[in-house]
């Protein structure tokens, strides 16, 4: 038996549209520790790490671990029948190859239940271990979004620099080349216009502008987004959802031959 | 030429 009551309904019909073009089908698992997903596109090279912990549901009932496969498309075109201040609520039976998403209107006097059919998924699940970043680049999401439209125009990639100067995003394309550098600014009115940059070493690394793209469809989950980077491990795209958990993006690095 | 490795050349299956 399974039920996750989500007050702010909102926030479950967003991390759909954020993730559902990266990713076509995905088990979503449930546990004491919250309602979670791992995934990576079909090229496998980028993954999308989810957790929603359990904390932030106004009810949650998830009585052995779970893991339901979904179609992440399916899944959209059920949640866009939400309302955006609806309540939703997911239902699933022991057994059952279906869930249930509810939909309660604020003021109670609509509610929708919608049936999804799940699917067998062969996935496998990595483990990410914490690790070690040479720099972190915290910044506004609007502004991530921003730089990376820009530059698709130019160029197929972005090389992402951080030095003692700031973080530079750069392109190279048929048409010419671009260079946005942020420098850290802290002395903004509001904490969410903030650019933060943490550097432990220089670092310097390529990455397909599509997928980068891709990313920042999460931007209405949070005014912050966190970039870490590491010249052995994929970039860390972090999006936090408001005292519930994150979507993760982690995306492989191109290497010169 | 560019190489782009998989993610699990990364991560390794829990």
């Amino acid at each position: 038996m399974l039920e996750l009551r989500l007050v702010q309904g909102s926030l479950l019909k967003k991390v759909l549209e954020a993730i559902k073009d990266l990713v076509t089908d995905a088990n979503f698992d449930c546990s004491a520790t919250g309602f979670s997903l791992q995934a990576m596109d079909s090229s496998h090279v980028a993954l999308v790490a989810l957790l929603l912990r359990s904390e932030g549901f106004e009810h949650y009932r998830c009585d052995r671990n779970i893991s339901m496969g979904m179609n992440l498309n399916n899944m959209s075109k059920m949640l866009k029948c939400a309302g955006n201040d609806d309540i939703i609520t997911i239902k699933g039976d022991d057994g059952s190859d279906t869930i249930t998403f509810m939909f309660e209107s604020p003021t109670q006097d609509k509610i929708a239940d919608f049936e999804m059919k799940l699917m067998d998924i062969d996935s496998e699940h990595l483990g990410i271990p914490e690790a070690e970043y040479h720099a972190i680049v915290r910044m506004p999401s609007a502004e991530f979004s921003r730089i990376c439209k820009d530059l698709s125009s130019i160029g197929d990639t972005v090389v992402i620099s951080v030095t003692k100067e700031g973080v530079k995003f750069s392109t190279r394309g048929d048409i010419g080349a671009a260079n946005i550098v942020l420098r850290q600014n802290t002395t903004v009115d509001k904490p969410e216009e903030a650019t933060i940059i943490e550097m432990n070493e220089p670092v310097s690394l390529t990455f397909a502008l599509r997928y980068m793209n891709s990313f920042t469809k999460a931007t209405p989950l949070s005014s912050m987004v966190t970039i870490s980077l590491s010249s052995e491990l994929p970039v860390v795209v972090e999006y936090k959802i408001a005292e519930m958990g994150y979507v993760r993006f982690y995306l492989a690095p191109k290497i010169e031959e | 030429p560019c190489l782009q490795r998989k993610i699990s050349d990364y991560f390794e299956g829990d």
